[in-house]
């Protein structure tokens, strides 16, 4: 049975997305099936995934606001084998303004998000947008596991607080089998000072798992999303897609 | 009279809260009065002014919704100056929420930003979410003029038309006024490929104007937030403050 995991920080461009991309890539090299799905409506999983968003008749908005439509339907392949993906477009926008008022807004995702599909792969990651809104909200609720991709920066270090605190409040209202699979050091640069702070600073937070794994800053890892790929296969040699099979060890040991 | 500027991008991560601060550092010294207005609910701004968010008994939030809380009323004093900040708080989010449903939710912060507080500054600078939602309308509607800071990033720049179509919705329905003042490239690196294409599909995007001045990578902007302090206050001979000092005057002049 496949593990579902979210992939959320509201502080933007923390590494959200390449690590959803990137991570999925990584455990597809040790073997698994993984399906990527995209819940945001900057839509950069999807076109980092080498997904055509232009040409989709159908994405996620349908599926979360049409009952007729099933997440299977929506479901298409990468340019990576055994790494699929469940797009977005822009209209997600409006779908969330429209489940603003729906009955059970929070479990749209995970009603739809059955053994059907889940038991086809061995991780469905969730790629979120830069906020708490309901589309997190919907993410948390369908998942079991929680990955929290931070900065080792000063704003970034300041916004883990109001999540974890979401995320208690979703294990005790909507989802009691959340866990937090793991906070993930991202740009981190051992050079400096304000680096080496922050990790330890995130380390000190609470008594969350930290990932071993740290991911540095590499420049490959903004250039693979423009051939559509993971680091895996855009540079399998290079150190950053050994650092994602790095994590990929790690979370399929926790999860 | 003052010129109240929006920055705002609904990527992540893209320097947006960095820009407002250090652009407004930059005009106080070039002899200019700033107001540093925060509003995004992570409060970026607030904190990188050195503005203990915990103490706040009233914030942007009751400016929104509570017709009896004026702006001037919760305006403070930064460390630096000139430089005066109106602090958000986490409050911000439940205020965006409450706003959904009010008559003229565009124009909140609009109607609040009134002669008595613009004619104190020469500039108000607006820091906006990373998302196109109600916080960042509202900003667009008070403003006359935008910032779209971009990294030289794939993702990055996929994200720019939609952001441009809005600004177009919102000057044709709610704000004739509003103007793209510049596009400003952010994270710049010379040295790679990436950074190169990048800044070229910028320049290339359409008829709006991208700033000469174009902002690097430098550690020092990840640590003068710590201080509380803007770049030209933290390490005034450094370079990224002589690029904030240079995108200060080609903003005076365009403004
Ligand atoms: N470790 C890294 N090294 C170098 N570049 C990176 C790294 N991680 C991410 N990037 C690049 O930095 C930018 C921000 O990363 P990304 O878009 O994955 O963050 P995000 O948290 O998903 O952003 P958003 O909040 O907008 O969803 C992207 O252009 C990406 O290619
Ligand atoms: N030119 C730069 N060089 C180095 N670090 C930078 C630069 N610009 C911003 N930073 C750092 O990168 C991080 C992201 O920048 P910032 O928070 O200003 O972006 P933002 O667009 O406001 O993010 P959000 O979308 O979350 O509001 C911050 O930790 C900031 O200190
Ligand atoms: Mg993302
Ligand atoms: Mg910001």
């Amino acid at each position: 049975m496949g593990k579902v995991i979210a992939i959320a920080n509201q502080k933007g461009g923390v590494g959200k997305t390449t690590c959803a991309i990137n991570l999925g890539g990584a455990l597809v090299e040790l073997g698994a099936k993984v399906l990527c799905l995209d819940l945001d409506p900057q839509a950069n999983l999807s076109v980092g995934l080498g997904i055509d968003i232009t040409k989709l008749e159908r994405s996620i908005a349908d599926v979360l606001v049409d009952d007729d439509v099933s997440l299977a339907s929506i479901v298409r392949s990468s340019k990576t084998e055994r790494l699929d993906c469940a797009p977005a477009t822009i209209d997600l926008s409006a779908a969330e303004v429209e489940l603003f008022t729906a009955i059970g807004r929070e479990m749209a995702l995970k009603d739809k998000l059955g053994e059907e599909v889940i038991q086809r792969y061995d991780f469905v990651l969730i790629d979120c947008p830069p906020t708490l809104g309901l589309l997190t909200v919907n993410a948390l609720v369908a998942a079991q596991g929680v990955i929290i991709p931070v900065q080792t920066q000063y704003y970034a270090l300041k916004g883990v607080a109001a999540l974890l605190k979401m995320v208690r409040t979703v294990q005790a209202r909507l989802n009691p089998d959340l866990r937090v699979v793991g906070i993930l050091p991202t740009f981190y640069d051992s050079r400096t000072i304000l680096g080496r702070e922050m990790l330890d600073s995130l380390k000190d937070l609470g008594d969350h798992n930290v990932f071993h794994t740290v991911i540095r800053q590499w420049i490959k890892l903004g250039e693979a999303p423009t051939a559509g790929v993971p680091i895996t296969k855009y540079d399998a040699r290079s150190d950053a897609a050994k650092s994602f099979l790095e994590l990929a060890r790690e979370v399929t040991a926790l999860a």
